[in-house]
Formats: structure tokens, C-alpha cells, sequence
């Protein structure tokens, strides 16, 4: 499988959302 | 004008090569988000100077054992993905665990402060969306205990730990958690958990009291009380699980965060990141894109790339080269891994834009580098990812080059072996 690491993920803010069965981004969600 | 504008600042960085090299400030910064959200945990960088568990002084990781680790944890996730489901789980009744299953701990840098046990005692665990087993070193260390930061927990001097019988379900849930099902010892519920580079935890299964913060404490929470620990854990004192399975923390604290939870790591490793339980504070701006689940491992968090976005140009990658072997998101995995013929198209696109830049010798994984010793500044093509369901995710800078040094600075990606995988 590709997978999506932590240098890319470090730039953005990563949500998980089990129950509602999706993953999020949010590319300035961190500054 | 303004359109046009705005789309050709998104088509490229242009970076201070001096921002890539950070001299670490002895302060640390913290996240203003984790330090005034609910349910919010502070990240540290492993080997930060906001690290609990490093000197005063950042230690400059060494990149190539990272890159090195990267890869054993990326064989291992690909190894349990092409495992048939028959041939999985075999009752072990011994300490010594097949080294081919479970996942390797890889390099581990992210690290979240949780009290465990009455009275509250603070430990440091990586947190980790590729595993499900929360699991801490445990008092006496029955065989043997890596040496870590923090006073080990001894279960004995804490009045809410309760050991789990080994006829309950959650012991027979181990299997899919663990890769192993739970065994048994004097009746109490044995787990096992091997991280493919040797590493591994053994012990007891146990409830135990958890405080995130003042406001956010579970009573009896399924663990790990490893009386048996080795490998690469040294200074942290065992692990966060954050994965899909009913064991895992997000699953058990469903009640309270429904399975919610955000992170951002640290910029840098001066700086704290967040974790966050539930749905406070996450940004307006957040894109979503469907999970899909994974049959051989469905503890992970599987996402559909549907495309990548060169300078704005959406590069001719065939849908199914993406489908065919799936993906998924790690925090615990440092390099982005793509199939072949995506890479291949990924690395000519932005050697294409880079051609001002000399390329110079590859590091480890990492194929694509230039010297950029004698320029300030560096200009690079952005880079999206075009999730299923329509999600657009431009990457920052950050998430584009790996820096080791002025001059030999890599794209940060890297191609599979083969198609399928």
C-alpha cells in the first residue's frame, strides 16, 4: 500500500474521525 | 489577475534555505492549541529539546538509522498487509514471538505525556495510528526492562490496577489487536506484541486508571503491563495505540470522544505539537476524504489517493496504479511511500521544475537530492494530494524536501518495490 508519513503530515492538522468513518486535513490548521 | 496570482503562489515555495537548518533554540515552544483546548496532550519531538526524555540540548537525530528504521516499519505494515488472513494468528504459548508479524517501531519520534494508575504517575508514550495495543513497562520486569526516562510503573502501588482474566473477551480480543492471541498464566490474560526489528513487548493485559488531563481521567482502560520489553524503546516508556481496533484508546473512549481525535506534530524540535481527544478546536478548514478499510489490516487508517498535483498541474498517473494496492495513513511512518509508476511520475515532474538546482547523490531511500550549498533561497513546485471524495491537500514546504544538509537536500518521498504493494 502507499502510505501517507509523518513529513508530509507535519506541515498539516491530521483529523480522525472514526465514528464518522473519515480522515481529515487541514493545511493551516497548525499555524 | 488576483486569481492568477493567488493560483501561481500556490504553484511554488520559495523557502529561506537558512529556515531548512534551524539553529535549536535551548527554549521550547509550546502549542498555544494544546496548552488551551479540552482534552488536548502536548507533542514532543523524541529527541527535542521540549522532550522530557532528551538533555537540555536537542541530540540531531541520526538521519540515515531514521531512514534506515523508516523502512523496516514500512516492510513490516507491507508484510502484514500481504499476509492471508488463514495463516495469521497462532496460539503462542511462549515469550518467543514469531519476528515476521506484527509492526516495527520504527523511529517512534512523537511522544504525549498520560498519567497512569492511583496515585497518578506520568509517563511518556509514542503515539502511534499504526497499532492498537496501549502498553507501558511494568514493575518487577519480570525478564527483562530497556532502560527508560521515567520510574517504570509498578502496578503494585497503585489502587486501581486490576489484572484481566484470560477468559474475558478482551483477552481474546488481542488477536486482532496484537497479531497473537492473548495467552494464559496463572489465569490471568498474557499479551504479546513484536515490532519486526526485534523489538517487542510482553505482559500482563490489565484496567488501569488514565489521565489525560485534569478533566479528562477513564477508569479502567485495557493495557499492556510489560513485564518483558525490548528494543527501541529506550528513554520512552511504552506506547499510545491509536489504530481502528476495538482495543485500541480511541475505540475504548468512544463513549466520551466518539472515536475523534486531531493531531499536529511539531514543526520542529523546538516546538510542541497537539493531540487532541474529540471534536474541540479542529479547523474550519479541514477537508475530509472517506476511510477505507483495509481486509489484511484493519487496524489501520486505509485513504483512496486518487492524484497528485505537481506546480498546479495535475500529473497522468493511471487511477488504479493508486487503487490497486490502496493506502493508508501512519504517524508513525516518516517518509511518504507511493507506488512505483506514481513516484516515477512524482520525481520527473519536480526534477522537471528543479532543473536550476545541480542534483547530487542519493541518501538511503531517498533518491531525488540537489546541492543547494550556494543559493540562499530555494524556489520548489508545490505538491498536492487529490484524496478520494474531492479533498485537495496542499503540502507545505515541510512536507516536500528533507533536509540533510545544505547541500544535499531530497525530495521527501520514496517508491515502492513493486505495484501491489
Amino acid at each position: 500500500a502507499a502510505i501517507f508519513g509523518n513529513v508530509q503530515q507535519q506541515t498539516l492538522e491530521v483529523v480522525y474521525d472514526g465514528a464518522g468513518g473519515r480522515v481529515g486535513f487541514a493545511p493551516n490548521g497548525c499555524s | 489577475a488576483h486569481e492568477e496570482k493567488e493560483r501561481r503562489e500556490i504553484d511554488s515555495h520559495t523557502i529561506q534555505l537558512s529556515s531548512l537548518f534551524p539553529s535549536s533554540p535551548s527554549s521550547c515552544v509550546l502549542s498555544s492549541r494544546a496548552s488551551s483546548t479540552k482534552s488536548s496532550l502536548h507533542v514532543t519531538h523524541r529527541h527535542g529539546t521540549c522532550s522530557r526524555l532528551s538533555s537540555s540540548k536537542a541530540t540531531s537525530p541520526d538521519h540515515t538509522e531514521i531512514l534506515r528504521l523508516d523502512q523496516a516499519r514500512v516492510n513490516s505494515i507491507h508484510s502484514k498487509l500481504s499476509k492471508k488472513l488463514t495463516d495469521r494468528v497462532r496460539q503462542s504459548q511462549s515469550t518467543d514471538l514469531p519476528a515476521k508479524d506484527g509492526s516495527t517501531f520504527g523511529t517512534g519520534n512523537y511522544v504525549v505525556t498520560v498519567g497512569l494508575g492511583s496515585p497518578k504517575h506520568d509517563l511518556s508514550l509514542i503515539f502511534d495510528t499504526g497499532s492498537d495495543l496501549t502498553w507501558t513497562q511494568c514493575q518487577p520486569c519480570v525478564r527483562t526492562c530497556y532502560s527508560q526516562k521515567e520510574p517504570i510503573f509498578n502496578p503494585s502501588s497503585s489502587s486501581s490496577y486490576y489484572n484481566v482474566s484470560c477468559s474475558s473477551a478482551a483477552c481474546s480480543s488481542l488477536s486482532t489487536a496484537t497479531g497473537h492471541a492473548g495467552s494464559c498464566s496463572a489465569s490471568n490474560c498474557v499479551y504479546g506484541i513484536q515490532y519486526g526489528d526485534q523489538s517487542f513487548s510482553v505482559g500482563f493485559l490489565a484496567k488501569e486508571k488514565f489521565t489525560l488531563t485534569s478533566s479528562d481521567v477513564f477508569d479502567g482502560v485495557y493495557f499492556g503491563c510489560g513485564e518483558n520489553n525490548q528494543g527501541l524503546f529506550t528513554g520512552v516508556a511504552g506506547l499510545l495505540g491509536l489504530g481502528r481496533d476495538k482495543l485500541s484508546f480511541p475505540s475504548q473512549t468512544a463513549s466520551t470522544y466518539n472515536k475523534i481525535f486531531s493531531y499536529c506534530l511539531p514543526s520542529s524540535a523546538s516546538s510542541t505539537g497537539h493531540l487532541t481527544f474529540g471534536s474541540a478546536g479542529i479547523s474550519r478548514s479541514v477537508k475530509f476524504t472517506p476511510i477505507s478499510t483495509i481486509t489484511e489490516g484493519t487496524s489501520f487508517y486505509g485513504l483512496d489517493i486518487v492524484g497528485i498535483t505537481v506546480d498546479g498541474q495535475k500529473l497522468s498517473i493511471p487511477p488504479t496504479v493508486f487503487s490497486t494496492p490502496g493506502a493508508l495513513i501512519d504517524s508513525g511512518t516518516v517518509i511518504t511511500r507511493l507506488p512505483p509508476k506514481a513516484y516515477a511520475a512524482l520525481r520527473s515532474a519536480f526534477k522537471a521544475k528543479m532543473s536550476k538546482y545541480p542534483s547530487t547523490a542519493a541518501v538511503s531511500i531517498l533518491d531525488t537530492c540537489f546541492d543547494l550549498s550556494k543559493f540562499k533561497t530555494v524556489t520548489i513546485p508545490a505538491v498536492a494530494f487529490t484524496f478520494s471524495g474531492g479533498a485537495v491537500v496542499e503540502l507545505g514546504s515541510k512536507g516536500i524536501l528533507y533536509p540533510f544538509k545544505m547541500s544535499q537536500v531530497c525530495l521527501a518521498f520514496a517508491g515502492n518495490s513493486d505495484d501491489n504493494n
